[in-house]
């Protein structure tokens, strides 16, 4: 993707090698809905320490540093309450994390890192929407570079039919890609991070990465949480804390 | 990232549960508890067997002190931080009157730089603003009542503040490779220096990283270093920093909008406009 297009995007890493399969730096994906708050998947932050995150903004190359980044500590994060596994698919998959403000403040707006907007209403399905992220690519490996995709909303019953889903989507998720020929789709990496679609040239955050049978499998597309599920959720929680 | 947290035999399954466990438990170093009974591997891992310095943690020439499991930057003034990464005000307790006091990297790491005709160390004596003629290119220097007050009448082909801008001072497509010599904005403010005191907060001055390769340095000449649609600097207007583009010319060849705006560039969070969801990057480039 060119840089800013996506300036909402954001990195969660850690901030150091816990063990072999928890290592330094980038493991999910994020999304900045205010200066403070980045929206991300639950499953991305079980049983994981604040301490131990810090949320990168601005970021496109992850193995520089970037002029334009923003980093930062998280003092807080808020996992949904109903968040739960079952066959190994995550329900209510969504989470905010409380930045840690430097000198005063959090996110500083700026042409590389900025807000996206969260939805008012329903997109309809086929509508064009896009995914970001440095998760797996189709050569096996992460991308150090932030890439991006344009997928299709697909409707719930197309999603949940037998030869797709089987009826393992609940209401908190949303099917997008192209059950057609599957191409683009996110992957391990990605989690988190952002699904937006467009309107009046503005950017909503529509769903969340959030699990999939493999990626980029015909018949089998990217789930997200459906994130206008859980506004009044992401509302309540935000006025609850300080500023 | 799915940690289920049920138990199965298979290998990813145990090392899992493992990374689950030693997460929450993981407190060494980083301010964290830390369970003695740990496997060993675990331990290697925190514990950075290899030299901290290795890694080349100390920036802008600081050296590197092995500390244990840790290390300590030394750092040259005027840098500063746990990696000198930071750029320490050494303007703090300066005060260049008519003028703007800049940090530089040489002793005594500060310098003011004084608006004509004030000069001396710390810009607060008056020379006579015409004498000698400060306008170049054979501009003609024209008093005002107030004694520093003056104003160059420049030849047709000249512009600037001192007529110092010839019509050769262009910039091409964005200006990302401008290197001229304007100092002005579209509104006739003067630039301050990148490396002003006033920048050391902004992520635009001349101690960012690569700043060498944007142009920035101990001058105030406009750049553009974030890839805007032209020439930029910052002024101050009624105390506040701000940054306007600049009254250079596109070369002849090239065509930009003549769109004007003054904004804060580097803002503090109360004056951000709410601009959700809407990105800034231009049009996709023709491959």
């Amino acid at each position: 993707t060119m840089t800013g297009k996506h300036p909402w995007q954001a990195s969660l890493q850690r901030k150091f090698s816990l063990n072999p399969f928890w290592q330094k730096g980038h493991f999910c994906g994020g999304t900045l809905i205010e200066a403070c708050w980045v929206l991300t998947a639950a499953h991305c932050i079980l049983r994981t320490d604040a301490r131990t995150l810090q949320v990168a903004l601005g970021k496109q190359d992850l193995d520089r540093r970037e002029y334009h980044e923003q980093m930062f500590d998280v003092e807080k994060i808020i996992k949904h309450g109903h968040y739960t596994e079952r066959d190994e698919i995550p329900y209510n998959d969504i989470a905010l994390l409380k930045l840690k403000p430097k000198n005063g403040h959090c996110a500083i707006e700026t042409k590389y890192v900025k807000s996206v907007c969260l939805p008012g209403g329903i997109f309809p399905d086929n509508t064009d929407c896009y995914i970001s992220g440095w998760g797996d690519t189709e050569t096996g490996e992460s991308s150090h570079q932030l890439l991006d995709a344009r997928v299709k909303l697909i409707s719930q019953m197309q999603c949940n039919a037998p030869s797709a889903y089987n009826n393992r989507l609940d209401e908190s998720m949303l099917c997008a890609g192209n059950l057609q020929r599957t191409r683009a789709d996110t992957c391990q990496g990605d989690s988190g991070g952002p699904l937006t679609c467009a309107k009046n040239r503005s950017y909503y955050l529509y769903g969340i990465v959030s699990w999939g049978d493999q990626c980029g499998l015909k018949n089998k597309p990217g789930v997200y949480t459906r994130v206008t599920r859980f506004l009044n959720w992401i509302r309540t929680k935000i006025q609850e804390e300080p500023n | 990232e799915h940690l289920t947290g049920t138990s199965t035999d298979s290998a990813d399954d145990y090392y899992y549960e493992y990374g689950t466990e030693y997460a929450e438990a993981a407190q060494n170093d980083h301010g964290l508890d830390f369970d003695a009974t740990d496997p060993d591997w675990f331990h290697e891992y925190l514990d950075y067997d290899e030299n901290p310095c290795d890694t080349k943690p100390c920036q802008n020439n600081g050296s590197c002190e092995r500390n244990r499991k840790s290390y300590t930057c030394h750092c040259p003034k005027p840098y500063t931080g746990s990696k000198c990464e930071k750029v320490q005000n050494t303007c703090k307790r300066i005060n260049c009157h008519r003028g703007d006091c800049l940090v530089t990297v040489r002793a005594p790491y500060y310098r003011c730089s004084c608006r004509h005709p004030y000069k001396a160390s710390f810009c607060d004596k008056a020379q006579s603003a015409c004498q000698p003629n400060p306008c170049k290119n054979g501009g003609t220097c024209q008093r005002h009542r107030i004694r520093s007050k003056f104003s160059c009448k420049c030849p047709e082909t000249f512009k600037g503040r001192f007529c110092e801008i010839g019509t050769e001072d262009c910039f091409k497509e964005n200006g990302l490779t401008y290197r001229g010599n304007v100092s002005q904005t579209i509104l006739h403010k003067t630039c301050l220096h990148w490396n002003s005191h006033l920048l050391l907060e902004s992520n635009y001055n001349s101690f960012m990283e690569d700043a060498d390769d944007h142009g920035l340095g101990d001058h105030n000449f406009c750049r553009n270093p974030d890839g805007d649609e032209r020439p930029w600097c910052f002024v101050t207007t009624s105390n506040k920093l701000k940054w306007d583009f600049c009254d250079v010319s596109p070369c002849p060849a090239s065509e930009f909008s003549k769109n004007t705006i003054m904004s804060t560039k580097s803002p503090t969070v109360d004056n951000i406009p709410r601009t959700c969801g809407k990105p800034e990057t231009r049009s996709p480039i023709k491959r």
